[in-house]
């Protein structure tokens, strides 16, 4: 048990170091065990430098870096545990601009096994979408279901 | 095993049929707030086995039936279908196509059937199992658990790996 | 004491139940006690009925609406207890569209005397301040400032 | 009592001096993730005497110093200035115009002045008691905090209203 956790723990680690640089656009990040010589009891501490920046505690990290960490971590995870389909509610509302594009363009390049259904109020994660459900509530309460493209979801905008 | 559809009936928001086509790649959903998109974030939950009503944002199991509107009355029942394409096998099952529903009455009293077969929840949990589609998978990231990850101590994220091990 | 506290809460409860249908457009509520017969210690509960929609627990509530109730309790306790500037870091990162114009809407209408300071990522806020800050690290990891324009910002986005 | 001007000089991402001015209204201010915005917050947040490193989001006093860069040094001491217009003396003082300034250094010394006149730290939380301004007023909405105090349970919302009462 504790080498299948040492063995899981070593691959989403090298993943999580490979995919930061890509989500980010640069800079480096690892997971590191709290207690290297309790594999049994060890807890899983985040290190994390955004590109250009210098190494500090994970606490001083913005708002929408602790959510792009955050992403990269699921992502190392979905790279060592792959899903046929993945359900995001809301991942990037705190990423600006720049990040949701970069982030909308990797799940467009992630592996084209995967199914991927966004739920989103950004226009950059909208942009990457094969195809667009919009959701409203014609009649109070009641919701009701169109495809739209995004053209369509524009001109509401 | 592409998701092909999901088909929501009297769940949450959903008291008039509707049904969802997943082509491959990215799917967008997008809306008002309150429009109804994590509720259908929810009933693929649902369908797929949630036995905590916590991970619904409900308090109680009979909370996910439509409840009505100053217009319209609850209803009695809610129900969700999901169907994926399972020509390569990574469901534990041998049939090519599988459809998933789950119903829910007021009085509590609920159904499973596997291609229109009745079956217990357990035989749910057993198709996903190995699947990539267990409790235990990232398939599902519901709204406001990317900060809530952030946040975990570190003895917390190690179930996290735990997990996935 | 506790009528201090009673007091307080009475008058955020009103505050509460009058800025709720203009934040939201409409719909009702209001903050109760959990337990009117112990003042010293009841805690509070939120009701909270969107436009148009039954009246459920609050858990029901997607998380724009959560928000949206939030920032509704916020602005009945300054009601209640005005300050003369406030800054806003980032809380309308859950609302979609029309939520953001409508609360900006809100602050542009609310008692001239208050400073609001609202960091965002959003164009609707944007478009509803007398003067924007542009924060950015042109050399890594150094912040720097610029007063800019809204059109400025809208050809960077 | 308008709020006129905040300078930034050492602290956290901002080790070149910068000021921003407020005039009347709406200030909006606007930057891509992790540019120093939230910065801005905790130094007023600091500047008017907050003494819990928790909501600076660090785990040390001197946490607040600029750390340096890979091509800048880290900086010895952290300084901000805010200054208020006190024509309406919503501020416990006879002062006209209100400037305070907090500092400190990397061996933990720390140094408040108001109108360059050494003072201590209660001297500051004095200054803006029942100005609308003190620790308990909802005058800065730090990031995440909407969400948080939602969540808050029943009994943790009431010290909201006693804080406020
Ligand atoms: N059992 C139910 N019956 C009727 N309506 C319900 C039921 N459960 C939840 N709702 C309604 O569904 C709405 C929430 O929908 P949902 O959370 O899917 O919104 P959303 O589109 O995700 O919004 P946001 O963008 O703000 O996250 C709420 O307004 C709630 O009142
Ligand atoms: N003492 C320090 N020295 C140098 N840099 C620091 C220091 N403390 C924090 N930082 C840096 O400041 C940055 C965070 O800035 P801040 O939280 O203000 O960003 P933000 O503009 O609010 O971003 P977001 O839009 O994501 O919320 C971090 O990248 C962090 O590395
Ligand atoms: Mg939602
Ligand atoms: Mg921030």
């Amino acid at each position: 048990v504790s080498t299948r956790f040492k063995e899981t723990f070593e691959q989403v680690s090298a993943a999580f170091a490979d995919i930061f640089p890509k989500m980010f656009g640069g800079g480096h990040a690892k997971l590191a065990l709290t207690d290297e010589t309790d594999i049994l009891n060890t807890g899983i501490d985040i290190i994390a430098q955004p590109p250009g920046k210098k190494l500090q505690s994970l606490s001083l990290l913005s708002g929408g870096e602790r959510a792009l960490t955050t992403i990269t971590l699921l992502f190392a995870i979905l790279k060592v545990r792959p899903v046929p389909f993945c359900i995001l509610d809301e991942v990037e509302a705190s990423l600006d601009e720049a990040n949701v594009d970069r982030f909308a363009q990797f799940l467009k390049n992630y592996d084209l096994t995967t199914q991927f259904i966004m739920i989103t109020h950004r226009k950059g994660s909208m942009a990457q979408a094969d195809q667009l459900y919009g959701v409203m509530m014609q009649e109070s309460g009641i919701s009701s279901l169109l495809s739209v493209s995004l053209s369509e979801i524009e001109q509401q905008l | 095993m592409p998701l092909k559809s999901l088909t929501i009936n009297g769940f949450k928001s959903f008291p008039d049929k509707v049904t969802l086509e997943f082509p491959k790649g990215i799917t967008g959903i997008v809306g008002p707030n309150g429009s109804g998109k994590s509720n259908i974030t929810e009933a693929m939950r649902w369908v797929m086995g949630e036995t905590n009503v916590r991970h619904l944002r409900g308090e109680n199991t009979t909370d996910v039936i439509f409840g009505g509107t100053a217009m319209k009355a609850p209803l009695n029942r809610a129900e969700v279908t999901v169907s994926f394409d399972n020509q390569a096998k990574q469901l534990n099952s041998d049939f090519k196509e599988i459809e998933i529903t789950r119903t829910i009455f007021r009085n509590g009293d609920t159904n499973y059937q596997i291609n229109q077969q009745n079956v217990r929840l357990k035989d749910i949990h057993d198709l996903f199992m190995d699947s990539g589609l267990s409790k235990e998978s990232f398939s599902i990231i519901s709204q406001g658990s990317v900060e809530q990850i952030f946040n975990a101590k570190p003895a917390d994220r190690r179930s996290v790996i735990e997990e996935a091990a």
